[in-house]
């Protein structure tokens, strides 16, 4: 079994950008990201922002997390980063 | 490149038609293992500044410089201690398909006297942006970093995306991140082109399954290298890249098999690791039965290996004096050691001959039918991909424990036919900027040469066919779907709410009309169609074309190649204008595939006279 405490980097797909001019997109990655883990630093749990073309952004998390993360609003997917291979 | 371009009909100079100050604002985004920002291929020797609409950065490091040619780098990797964080290309491979897609001419490109010639881009004026998402420390491309790719690329306001990067099996959309960020740059008018994948000849191996994805598998081209052995009774040939010349000196040959004191036969026969005795192969030709442990001969003192190989149709490149034999081949080689006392041979170095038979389809590229969605033929088109010279780093061997350094090597793979088909697919923009991704899709496609049929199913292989980048300028008509039809196609596979959402970004609802659509009559430039096996069946496919040729005109539509029945309707139809639509109905009936054929196909071509616009039609058995 999978101990909680194993994070790995999870993709958090939140979708097309809002359209409103005061969204911004890094603040609100970092609230629902503190929200979900407690945290209130989460410089070593975000890997990267996705927020010029799409939304959403990849992090360090344990299942839990992601199952928290899973349920939120705006949140559409949380899906594990795998490594693709060249062709 | 130094031949692919001229195969397809791409010739330097001028003679094919560019469009030189369109092709020069034209923009690359190449996702990769990033690039040498020092080749030839990617100077910017004659390139003004970058186009205006150009949005991005160069952040490749302090120790990577872009120019007026490579006008971007990111890169997405991560840091790891002690390892130089650049978009600087570790792996060959980024600049290898950058260069095959825009890199620019660069004459008197060799791999050490072979396949000389001019090596170049589809469109060597375009500008390149790298976006590096592969390293070999981390042994391959994360899909978190792919998806910032796409994140930045299209928010860059790059032209096309060429991705020679994928999984191992094709993935449902809402797992696939290409297809989500491809999905998205779709929708900003950017047409991202993929490779199919190196898991054939295998049925159902695609790993490229998305519409909005333009999906290229591999073929060879009218060149082969070949590499002699000579045996002491006579010669025979066989496949790879050798650059080593022996001068045709004769060495004695011992079998792997016998050359070991400490493994059992079968392994010792394989070459495999620890298993060759250095007394007994040293200063020796090895026979190995497998290419994969070459190697190991070397380094057991062995100046060369002639080794049995499954892919015969592939030369690979080794770092040593290597030939690669068939089954048969190889077995004649067997007998003859078998026979002879003192049994010698030698391999030559290498030699290009002309391959009247090209293109073909390549044996080790990704076959349809589409895993995901059955009735979506995948992959859409073939386009060259093996024994293909283009840009290299010199900082990497061109082969494993090799100590070369090459400025330009030789790669296989639908990691070269995806270039290929990207920078087509630019040309074609600089001609029709406005065109959407689909209607450079369509145009390719349903414009491609038909493909001999070497396989069982050639369309599983081949897709449209083999890609004709002058032809494809001037298609007459295209299939054109928006990312509304794509969306009703979503609707029609069932994804609604979160999962649409998933795919498309949107918070959009399914109509009742959308959930009713059948993924089939998605306007796609193929028409594909799993039915029951055994049982008769009846399928009809729904496609508008839209006029991009000629006004006043009439099309008439012909099916040849037909064991199936094949009704069009209307089977002709006049344009007044340029962008009128008409709409037709294709309904292939039979019955019942099985009895050993499990797939039937024919081809549709509209026609005016001028224009040949074809489209594969393919039906097939479930299971």
């Amino acid at each position: 079994a999978k101990n909680d405490q194993d994070k790995q980097v999870y993709i958090v797909y939140m979708g097309a950008l809002p359209a409103r001019v005061d969204y911004m997109p890094m603040s609100h990655h970092t609230s629902i990201l503190q929200e979900a883990t407690g945290e209130s630093s989460i410089e070593s749990r975000l890997v990267r922002n996705y927020k010029r073309s799409f939304n959403g952004f990849a992090a360090w998390l344990t299942e839990s997390e992601r199952q928290i993360l899973a349920n939120t609003e705006d949140v559409v997917s949380v899906f594990p980063s795998k490594t693709l291979k060249l062709q | 490149t130094t031949a692919s371009w001229d195969f397809v009909g791409l010739k330097k100079g001028k003679r094919a038609k560019r469009n030189p100050s369109i092709e020069s604002d034209t923009i690359i985004g190449v996702m990769d293992s990033g690039i040498n920002p020092l080749s030839d291929s990617f100077s910017d020797k004659g390139f003004g500044p970058p186009p205006k609409k150009w949005k991005g950065v160069c952040q490749g490091s302090k120790h990577f410089s872009c120019n007026n040619k490579v006008i971007g780098a990111r890169n997405y990797t991560p840091r790891i201690k002690g390892v130089p964080h650049s978009a600087i290309d570790n792996m060959g491979h980024g600049s290898h398909t950058a260069s095959t897609a825009a890199g620019n001419a660069v004459k008197d490109v060799s791999f050490y006297g072979l396949a000389n010639g001019t090596a170049r881009g589809g469109v060597p004026a375009a500008r390149i942006a790298v976006y590096k998402v592969c390293d070999p420390c981390i042994k391959g491309c994360t899909t978190d970093g792919i998806l910032s790719a796409f994140d930045d690329a299209i928010g860059d306001n790059v032209d096309l995306i060429t991705i020679s990067i994928g999984d191992d099996k094709g993935l449902p959309f809402h797992e696939d991140t290409i297809a989500i960020g491809a999905f998205h740059a779709m929708a900003k008018g950017i047409l991202t082109v993929n490779a199919a994948g190196n898991s054939g000849p295998e049925l159902s191996t695609v790993t490229s399954v998305a519409p909005w994805i333009f999906t290229v598998g591999a073929s060879n081209t009218n060149r082969a290298f070949v590499t002699k052995a000579v045996l002491g009774d006579g010669k025979t040939v066989g496949r790879s890249v050798n650059s080593f010349d022996l001068k045709g000196t004769k060495y004695p040959v011992v079998y792997g098999k016998t050359a070991s004191s400490n493994c059992d036969a079968a392994s010792a026969a394989f070459c495999s690791p620890g298993c060759l005795d250095r007394k007994l192969v040293s200063g020796k030709i090895v026979l190995c039965d497998s290419v994969q442990n070459v190697e190991e001969a070397k380094y057991m003192g062995a100046v060369a290996s002639i080794a049995r190989s499954r892919r015969t149709d592939t030369a690979l490149v080794f770092s040593f004096p290597v030939t690669a034999l068939s089954g048969p081949a190889y077995d004649v080689v067997l007998s003859y050691i078998n026979s002879t006392k003192n049994p010698i041979a030698a391999v030559l170095k290498s030699e290009t001959i002309f391959n009247q038979k090209a293109p073909v389809i390549a044996s080790y590229s990704s076959r349809g039918p589409n895993p995901i969605i059955p009735d979506i033929l995948k992959p859409d088109i073939t386009a060259p991909g093996t024994e293909i010279i283009a840009a290299y780093s010199p900082s990497v061997p061109p082969s494993i424990a090799d100590t070369r350094h090459l400025k330009y090597s030789i790669l296989s793979g639908t990691s070269m036919s995806c270039p290929h088909v990207a920078g087509v697919a630019a040309y074609i923009k600089t001609f029709h900027p406005r065109w959407s991704p689909s209607m450079i899709q369509s145009a390719i496609m349903t414009t491609a040469w038909p493909v001999n049929a070497s396989t069982l199913m050639p369309e599983f292989a081949s897709g449209a066919g083999h890609v004709n980048p002058l032809a494809a300028v001037h298609p007459g008509l295209v299939y054109e779907a928006s990312k509304s039809d794509y969306i009703a196609f979503l609707c029609g596979l069932n994804y609604t709410g979160k999962n649409l959402r998933l795919i498309s970004g949107e918070s959009r609802t399914c109509t009742k009309a959308q959930s009713k659509s059948l993924p089939r009559n998605l306007n796609y430039p193929s028409m594909t169609a799993q039915v029951p096996a055994t049982k008769p069946f009846k399928v009809t496919f729904r496609r508008t074309v839209t006029n991009v040729g000629t006004s006043n005109t009439t099309y008439k539509a012909k099916v040849v190649g037909s064991k199936l029945n094949v009704e069009v309707i209307p089977d002709e139809f006049s344009l007044k204008s340029k962008h009128e639509k008409k709409s037709f109905t294709v309904t292939v009936s039979g019955k019942g595939l099985g009895g050993g054929e499990l797939v039937a196909s024919s081809q549709l071509i509209w026609s005016d006279g001028f224009h040949f616009v074809r489209s594969p039609i393919v039906v097939y058995a479930a299971n």
